[in-house]
């Protein structure tokens, strides 16, 4: 683990009471491959490693941690720093419908997490409706009502039309049927595609949305930081949610999208069933990140 | 930039390993491979970027690169964790074959996710092959079974088959898969494609994933796809020089000919654009 190779590092230098530049250099070479290996963005990592720099030289070592020790603590409080705060709740617009909008690169997992959070809603009380805005995938429009009939939710589709009149048509059904959550699954499209991105623009002018999440695969690796820029530059996000965290990828793609886009991680999908969606905890992402 | 006629100093060299390392090559691949090309002393940023290339090119597998279709009917297993383009390269692939004058039928053997078989028919249709599905939450190896034995039956000369997305992580799924593939070596002799579909955006997960997939059904070849995006892929590296597995085709979008061949030089030369 880190730690012990911190250890060993911190062993060989002469590091006593207060840290010196040399071991904090020395250390920061080996966390520096960490976070690299966890995959947060090469320019990401050089940015906050000089953040922790700057705390960590000349500081303190604390009676009861070892050098090594005081310097992951130093860099695990920095991730959690970035990676922003628990319970970043929804927004609660003035007057319903709460309109959410689901984006994201191909199969990231909005489809899935569009109905988990439907689910959600559903069991604390609120009346959602699906918008199945996907008319580019085969069967897109089919896998959301299929997650629809299993947990009860009403899916608006419209095959006729484009998206940005579908989302109106499914605003104006969730007004008179009294539905409170309007939830909006998009095609997966890449942050580079002007057509696609400017569709997306165009669905989001129609929707008005409250929330704008972007759907981020947990294992994404270094264009994270492009892919959430991109997506922000186009429509502007209010949250993330990161997906498939209940594999083993380190997750750094968490970092990168949110040190770029500031925006705060709100739900993480735990897996592939309808319940798969917990809240986002920054300690435990900040651990899992290091390692 | 890697062609700066700048003195090659240490932080030419620096340089040289961010730029792998942003595109996903991971650090202590970079690293060895650019210690490598330093090693070479080359005189300039040309020469640098030349040696480079040699470097990143000679880490690659060697394995043959074509579809190995072996067996009437050949079988294709299709592989990998969620949403990381199976069910599209499979399409892509069989209108390939279509067009190679092959009698195509595929086996819609992810039974679990809501709509599977759904996409699967749309795309069969699309191209114009056959496809075999079974009842929601059935067996999967079952609808494999069957459709290989329809093949066998019916002249059908190759056998795609499309499996659920699964993280490598979850020991009872990949249990599920390994099953699916005895079934069809048992009937087949042998398998003679498996391929891993790898998510080009996906960074250093994915060596875990080759190797996973690669212990629990043995993976003779790995698509690539979802690099008509900004990700440059250069996780493919690390793949095919620690296990050895060749990336065969990879993906650049989502339409039936958006498949292409993959080439090594090519690929390089577009990591260290
Ligand atoms: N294990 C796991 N799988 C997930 C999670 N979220 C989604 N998936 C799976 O990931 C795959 C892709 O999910 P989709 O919901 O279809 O993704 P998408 O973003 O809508 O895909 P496109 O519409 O094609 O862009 C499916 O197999 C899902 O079951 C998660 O949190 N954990
Ligand atoms: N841009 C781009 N998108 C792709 C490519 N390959 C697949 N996709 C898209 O990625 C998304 C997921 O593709 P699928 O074929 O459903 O992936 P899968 O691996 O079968 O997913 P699961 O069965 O849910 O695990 C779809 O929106 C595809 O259109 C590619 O090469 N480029
Ligand atoms: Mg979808
Ligand atoms: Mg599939």
């Amino acid at each position: 683990a880190l730690s012990d190779q911190l250890n060993d590092t911190f062993a060989r230098l002469r590091s006593k009471g207060r840290l010196s530049e040399t071991d904090v250099d020395a250390a920061l070479r080996e966390v520096r491959i960490a976070l690299l290996e966890a995959d947060v963005n090469v320019s990401v990592v050089k940015s906050m490693l000089a953040r922790v720099k700057e705390r960590a030289v000349g500081a303190e070592v604390m009676k009861s941690l070892t050098p090594a020790q005081q310097l992951i603590k130093i860099v695990h409080e920095e991730l959690i720093v970035t990676l922003g705060e628990d319970e970043a709740p929804l927004a609660r617009p003035a007057a319903p419908p709460l309109v959410i909008l689901i984006a994201g690169l191909q199969g990231s997992g909005k489809t899935t997490t569009a109905a988990k959070l439907a689910r959600h809603l559903k069991s604390k009380g609120r009346r959602p409706m699906l918008v199945a805005a996907d008319l580019q995938r085969p069967a897109a429009i089919d896998q959301l009502e299929k997650l629809g009939v299993r947990i009860g939710v009403p899916v608006y589709t419209d095959r006729g039309v484009k998206a940005p009149k579908l989302v109106k048509g499914a605003l104006k059904a969730a007004r008179s049927d009294s539905l409170n959550v309007v939830i909006i699954d998009t095609a997966g499209r890449l942050q580079i595609d002007e057509d696609l991105m400017k569709e997306l623009a165009a669905v989001h002018k129609a929707a008005d949305p409250d929330e704008v999440l972007l759907v981020l695969d947990a294992m994404t690796g270094q264009e994270a930081v492009n892919v959430a820029n991109g997506f922000l530059d186009y429509i502007d996000l209010t949250g993330l949610i990161l997906t498939k965290l209940d594999g083993d990828a380190r997750g750094g793609a968490a970092i990168s999208a949110r040190e770029v886009t500031g925006r705060p991680i709100k739900f993480v999908g735990v897996g592939e069933g309808i319940d798969d969606l917990d809240a986002f905890y920054p300690e435990r992402m900040a651990s899992r990140i290091l390692g | 930039s890697l062609m700066g006629s700048g003195r090659l100093d240490d932080s030419f060299w620096d340089d040289l390993e961010e730029t792998l390392i942003a595109a996903d090559v991971g650090v202590t691949t970079a690293a060895a491979v650019t210690e490598e090309t330093r090693s070479r002393r080359p005189q300039d940023g040309a020469a640098a970027r030349a040696a480079l290339e040699v470097a990143l090119v000679g880490a690659m597998s060697d394995e043959d690169r074509s579809l190995r279709l072996i067996g009437n009917p050949a079988v294709v297993l299709v592989v990998g964790v969620n949403g990381t383009g199976k069910t599209t390269s499979i399409a892509k692939l069989a209108a390939r074959m279509r067009a190679d004058q092959r009698r195509v039928i595929l086996a819609a053997a992810d039974t679990f996710r809501a709509a599977a078989d759904d996409q699967l028919r749309v795309w069969a249709d699309r191209v114009g092959v056959e496809v075999v599905t079974g009842e929601s939450g059935s067996d999967p190896a079952a609808v494999a079974y069957e459709t290989y034995q329809r093949a066998a039956a019916e002249g059908y000369d190759t056998v795609i088959v499309d499996t659920a997305g699964r993280l490598q992580s979850k020991s009872n799924l990949m249990d599920e898969l390994g099953k699916v593939a005895r079934v069809l070596r048992r009937e087949a002799g042998e398998i003679g494609e498996v391929l891993l579909v790898l998510d080009g955006t996906t960074g250093q997960n994915s060596i875990g994933q080759a190797r996973s997939f690669a212990e629990a059904v043995g993976v003779t070849g790995i698509v690539m796809t979802k690099l008509d995006g900004t990700a440059r892929g250069g996780i493919a590296v690390a793949v095919e020089h620690d296990l050895g597995i060749p990336v065969k085709f990879i993906g650049v979008g989502e339409g039936v000919d958006d498949l292409i061949p993959f080439d090594p030089t090519e690929f390089v030369e577009a990591l260290l654009e």
